[in-house]
């Protein structure tokens, strides 16, 4: 999966 | 994970944790908005709903079940604990919270990441978070007196985010696709909405008086 489209960040 | 994420983080957890003091402390809510509290509860449910889906490492998943138990149990607290919620400032707290939260979801049908369900509830709830904290800025000037754990609570609240702008700033730098303008943008908002209360907490620090806000 396209790591920009997931929040990584809370 | 970046020091300036991590230091944001503590600093929300400081917050939270300051305001669960407060309140079992002293069993009392007052100063407090309710509605504000309602706010972050939503704030979270709506950003963590890839909690049960995403697994990014524990740290993030353990925080994220923080956030969404401590903004739950502060509203259930405030709203049926026998003594905390006659302690609650109901006729002070009065701002017109159900505007936000329409205005942020419109907002977020309007600017988002991608038009899926996930991304629209993340946008909606990092825009609600920018607002949040009007209720409880608009009671602490109604209340005039602000408690010290009150003040440390709001004082952690809008630092965390000025922790994030930084963190954004350092990834933005360092890496290579790092775009992340909504939560950016909405985030300075979100700090900025402080500015008055930082000079005056500042200000209540220095001259070692009491935090009033002017009405």
């Amino acid at each position: 999966v396209q790591k920009e489209s997931l929040h990584d960040e809370l | 994970m970046n020091i300036f994420r991590l230091a944001g983080d503590m600093t929300h957890l400081m917050s939270i944790l300051v305001l669960l003091l407060k309140i079992y402390a002293t069993k009392s809510c007052s100063g407090i908005s309710l509605k504000t509290q309602e706010l972050y509860a939503v704030v979270f449910l709506a950003r963590y709903l890839d909690l049960l889906t995403d697994f990014f490492s524990l740290y993030n998943t353990v925080m994220k079940v923080v956030f969404i138990v401590s903004s739950l149990a502060i509203v259930w607290c405030m709203r049926y604990h026998r003594a905390v919620r006659r302690t609650y400032d109901r006729e002070l707290d009065t701002f017109r919270h159900y505007f936000l939260i329409l205005g942020s979801f419109v907002l977020a049908l309007i600017f988002h990441e991608k038009f899926t369900v996930r991304e629209i509830f993340w946008a909606f709830s990092i825009y609600l978070e920018a607002v949040a904290i009007l209720p409880q800025l608009v009671l602490l000037q109604r209340s005039g007196n602000v408690d010290n754990l009150t003040g440390q609570y709001v004082f952690f609240l809008g630092a965390y985010r000025g922790f994030y702008i930084l963190n954004w700033i350092y990834r933005y730098f360092t890496e290579a696709h790092f775009g992340r303008w909504i939560a950016s943008i909405s985030g300075l908002v979100q700090t900025a909405l402080y500015a008055d209360f930082f000079y005056y907490y500042f200000l209540s620090w220095k001259n070692n008086a009491k935090l009033k806000l002017p009405a």
